[in-house]
């Protein structure tokens, strides 16, 4: 279709800057409430010192999540979609030109939460990164599919919260491992810290390379 | 657009057939995972006997909410949009074809787990139910706001895990009351079964209109 294509562009557009300034940069996709902006949150905690972070936040209203950063001292822009269920790399385009990114070494795009459309958009990113909170039920992967099968990480997050929910994390794997046999899977806690720096660690080495 | 107007035609068609048998119907949103399938179950649980019920669920992958509705003994038809991020109401005039509604006297549809497109679309129900969970975040209503203006009712499901979320239910209500001021409010949990019969209450006295 003409609307992806057109995507498309740009977005290669937007890797190849992004390629040219060494940065490393992630897609972050989840349902609303999953986590997000907690772990981008503990990601800065834990990684500011070390490298130099931006973040693109991405929502339908408000800018609620970029006054959450911008508290922590980063770089970041806020994309208010007015409505639309996806971010796409006209946006981010625009957003990067608000930006002085060329300095940063990883760049974080929260996208709008919904487990459905923005799976289908490249953003000129390297890797999608979807987070399935506990609290959602182990069956989401083959729900949703294709936000499992287009991602490279898998972070099952609110692990605290599973002595009071029906969700067995095993299952959760076993799920989406089925959807995509190569999903490397991280579980944290953005409330206990739990697998975080676990998943630091992985930013870092990913973004060394 | 087009595409709306479509759209709209058929939703009033299915409507006037719903009104022709007095059936009342809902439709049933919020993000994946916040427990419309378990609202389902426990609304059956506590209406089966007092007024005959029909379910369409609606999942862009596979029948799982279905066959839990199944396992009720109740009718339930399954939608599958196959990738498709919300029920429109074209899918819904073909799902009715197939389950016997005529003598039913509530008919509930459970839509795609989005909080952001089925806002837009009239499935010929007459009212829209927004779910919330505890779990996911007290800003949601400011974040996500075109789904809690076109609903008539919010319910604010897992109130079992408040003691463990960082979420306070009077914001939740001051927020989703900013953005719809008509909203009625209900507070529920699917695990404990607390506010279950007052939200039942409330649709058979929909029912009995
Ligand atoms: N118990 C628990 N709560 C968490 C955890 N991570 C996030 N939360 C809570 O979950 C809610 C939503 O968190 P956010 O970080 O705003 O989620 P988000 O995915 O960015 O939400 P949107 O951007 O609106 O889609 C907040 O109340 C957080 O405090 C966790 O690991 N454990
Ligand atoms: N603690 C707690 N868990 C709940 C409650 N309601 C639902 N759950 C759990 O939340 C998870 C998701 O529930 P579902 O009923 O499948 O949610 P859904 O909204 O129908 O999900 P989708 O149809 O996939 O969008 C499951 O693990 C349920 O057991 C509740 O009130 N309290
Ligand atoms: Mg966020
Ligand atoms: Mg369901
Ligand atoms: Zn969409
Ligand atoms: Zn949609």
């Amino acid at each position: 279709r003409k609307v992806l294509e057109k995507n498309d562009v740009i977005a290669n557009d937007i890797r190849l800057k992004l390629k040219a300034h060494k940065i490393f940069s992630f897609n972050l996709l989840s349902s609303p409430g999953s986590g997000k902006t907690s772990l981008v949150e503990r990601t800065i905690a834990h990684l500011k010192d070390k490298i130099r972070i931006g973040v693109i936040e991405g929502d339908v209203q408000t800018d609620l999540d970029a006054q959450r950063i911008d508290l922590l001292g980063v770089p970041v822009a806020q994309i208010v979609t007015n409505g639309g269920c996806h971010l796409d790399a006209g946006l981010v385009r625009d957003a990067l030109s608000k930006v002085d990114y060329a300095n940063l070494e990883i760049l974080i795009i929260e996208n709008v939460g919904n487990l459905v459309c923005p799976a289908g958009f490249d953003l000129g990113e390297d890797t999608k990164v979807v987070l399935l909170s506990t609290t959602e039920g182990d069956d989401k992967p083959l729900k949703y599919p294709a936000m499992f099968r287009n991602a490279s990480v898998l972070i099952i997050n609110k692990i605290d919260l599973l002595p009071y929910v029906n969700c067995s994390v095993k299952k959760i794997k076993e799920n989406a491992l089925a959807i995509n046999p190569d999903l490397k899977i991280f579980e944290t806690s953005c409330t206990s810290d739990a697998g975080i720096s676990g998943w630091c660690d992985w930013i870092l080495a990913q973004a060394n390379q």
